[in-house]
């Protein structure tokens, strides 16, 4: 199911960004 | 860039997360700056302490004056905390203009005004607890607040 995939994918995106963002160091967003 | 009035209403729905004393369900409801400052206090209890939220909190008259006063005072700490705490100073093209929150509440300058606070959550010592409350948020909603801490890390960078 194509719906099903592009979920997925758009889960997987958000998981990566905000756990990439956790493992920043403390006191700089960027 | 990002639409900042897009941004208003996914990122109340992140701020209704912090479980404040005060309404924070409208754009009305943050026009007075007392849920904002609520959440700032707890993002960081030690820099937005007791003593800066009780001089917020001091006078609950719904007067639009002083609630733009409340909201200058709330952003020119927010704006400090950034540049002092979290090295990361606001240019003045991004500062929201606390005038129309206050008098019309605005959602595209508050949507600026919870842009920083969001970026404060995101850059402060308890990140971690602030992030890991995001991911719980519906998908649309991370996306939104994803967008705003995206255009927040690639603007202003010193």
């Amino acid at each position: 199911d194509p719906n099903m995939k592009a979920g997925a994918t758009s889960e997987g995106v958000l998981a990566n960004f905000f756990n990439s963002l956790l493992s920043k160091k403390t006191g700089s967003p960027g | 860039s990002v639409d900042k009035a897009e941004l208003c209403g996914p990122l109340l729905t992140w701020l209704q997360t912090f479980q404040v004393p005060t309404p924070c369900a409208s754009p009305q409801d943050l026009s007075s700056g007392l849920a904002i400052a609520h959440v700032l206090h707890q993002i960081d209890p030690a820099w937005f302490n007791e003593a800066w939220l009780r001089d917020i909190l001091e006078d609950p008259d719904p007067n639009w004056r002083l609630k733009i006063s409340n909201l200058k005072s709330i952003l020119e700490s927010v704006v400090e905390y950034s540049q002092d705490v979290l090295g990361h100073p606001v240019s003045e093209q991004h500062l929201p203009n606390v005038n129309l929150i206050g008098e019309f509440s605005d959602p595209a300058e508050l949507g600026r005004l919870l842009q920083l606070v969001l970026g404060c959550a995101i850059s402060c010592e308890k990140k971690q607890e602030h992030i890991q409350r995001i991911m719980t948020l519906e998908e649309s909603v991370q996306h939104v607040v994803m967008e705003a801490i995206q255009e927040l890390m690639t603007r202003d960078t010193p």
